[in-house]
């Protein structure tokens, strides 16, 4: 989890961003700001914990090391939810 | 599996498709084959027939296109987003399309094409993603050989369109091992780097004492070259390297990387060549030997040195008080020798030199 402290690093914020794209993509994540600068939104979060949920892994709603490693593995163009 | 919203499906079973254009990455005929034997793919199992078009609108356009290719739905460059394909319908409904910017095979070496079709085609007959790993409808794209659809695939598309009437009889990919199916038997086990991964099927589980939950993924996701089927694995900590075994041949790994002037025949280990299969393999880092299972017996290499000790094979009943059976996989933590075989787990003290401890295989994975 990123402490709301300290500013987010390069790589959490290309993280962040990575997911957001993802999650809008395949999990109908609306488009626009979420959030404060760099901090997960609740929208963000229940997106994430859905995106764990179909995929199996434990449901943190945090941007874990095995979230993102899934995020990145080439997939179908496909959402996983709905229309 | 799951379906679109609405089920949405082809009205009649007799549909037709048209190849608009073609990768530059292979053969016409190499794109023609893998398309057909997509489609054949899904009408081996439900009573839907293709018919290949040559001009106008069929309704299935199967076209290869990059970044913005006219449907508002930008594919993303190398890698990331490879297809996609829209649920059955008029105009666009049923179109299939591939990512130029890919590398489109007919192997493993990159994205094989007839793998990706017989998935994107699915979506055009009406299936939406499986959330089971071993399912071809499964969003996270995997190599693997045979016939393409698991049992989850085949109960989703007759769910929409009923099965073959002439019942020809497909034997379905086989789905994920569950891990706390009470009878879970391991292919081979090892450390790496830390973490303990056990290979079972096409599917290995990662263990991380930050982990409670095991995280099962396709062997071929991660190591595209090692086989599907994992006999024996150790890992060597002083060089950072992980040895897989399957039949007789063996591969190293540097993390996800091939070692170079791999894969080599197990015989290089010393191994006399009627061997043809190494059951289980462990590195004990306290004697830096290596201890290689093959049915009743066990060999020692010593890593050091590169040569297989001598004296060996010995018996592993006589050296492994209270291991009675073959082995199926080991793993050495702390002390203890931990031996897989079927749904048994043994736990071996090397201090006392004695069975301590019998549990079920499936206890290592939280169950």
């Amino acid at each position: 989890a990123h402490s709301s402290a300290a500013p987010l690093s390069s790589e959490d914020k290309d993280d962040l961003l990575l997911a957001e794209k993802y999650l809008r993509r395949f999990y109908g994540l609306p488009a626009g700001l979420q959030g404060r600068q760099g901090q997960p939104s609740d929208a963000l979060k229940a997106k994430i914990k859905e995106m764990q949920r179909f995929f199996n892994l434990k449901v943190t709603g945090n941007l874990d090391e095995n979230t993102l490693e899934l995020m990145k593995e080439p997939r179908c163009g496909v959402p996983d939810i709905g229309e | 599996y799951n379906h679109f919203p609405r089920h949405l499906k082809w009205p009649n079973t007799d549909v037709t498709f048209r190849i608009v254009n073609y990768t530059p990455d292979l053969k016409k005929s190499d794109v023609d084959r893998a398309i057909r034997n997509a489609l054949n793919a899904w009408s081996d199992v439900t009573p839907l027939t293709f018919k290949k078009l040559y001009k106008g609108n069929a309704d299935i356009m199967i076209s290869f296109g990059s970044k913005e290719h006219g449907d508002y739905n930008p594919f993303d460059g190398p890698n990331g987003l490879l297809a996609h394909a829209y649920p059955p319908g008029e105009g666009i409904g049923g179109d299939t399309h591939f990512d130029e910017d890919e590398d489109w095979t007919k192997d493993s070496s990159a994205y094989n094409l007839f793998i990706v079709a017989a998935h994107e085609l699915g979506h055009a007959l009406g299936m939406s993603h499986s959330t089971d790993p071993g399912a071809l409808m499964y969003p996270v794209y995997s190599y693997s050989t045979g016939y393409p659809l698991a049992e989850d695939d085949i109960e989703g598309i007759q769910a929409l369109y009923g099965p073959n009437p002439n019942s020809r009889k497909v034997k379905p990919r086989p789905d994920a091992p569950t891990k706390c199916d009470p009878m879970l038997s391991f292919d081979a086990a090892t450390e790496l780097r830390g973490e303990t991964v056990i290979f079972k099927d096409r599917f290995y589980w990662r263990l991380h004492p930050q982990m409670p939950e095991p995280e099962q993924t396709l062997i071929k996701s991660t190591w595209p070259s090692i086989p599907n089927k994992v006999d024996a694995a150790y890992e060597n900590p002083e060089k950072d390297l992980v040895i897989i075994f399957s039949g007789i041949r063996m591969w190293a790994l540097n993390g996800y990387n091939l070692v170079d002037g791999y894969p080599k025949y197990i015989h290089k280990l010393g191994l006399p060549k009627t061997i043809r299969k190494v059951d289980a393999a462990v590195h004990i880092g306290d004697t830096g030997k290596t201890l290689l299972f093959t049915d009743e017996e066990y060999w020692s290499y010593d890593e050091a040195s590169g040569t297989m000790d001598t004296g060996y094979p010995r018996s592993i009943e006589d050296d492994f008080p209270g291991m009675s059976d073959e082995v199926d996989a080991a793993v050495y933590h702390y002390g203890y020798l931990y031996f897989f075989h079927d749904h048994v787990q043994y736990e071996y003290s090397y201090t006392s030199k004695k069975v301590i401890r019998i549990m079920r295989t499936n206890a290592i994975l939280n169950c």
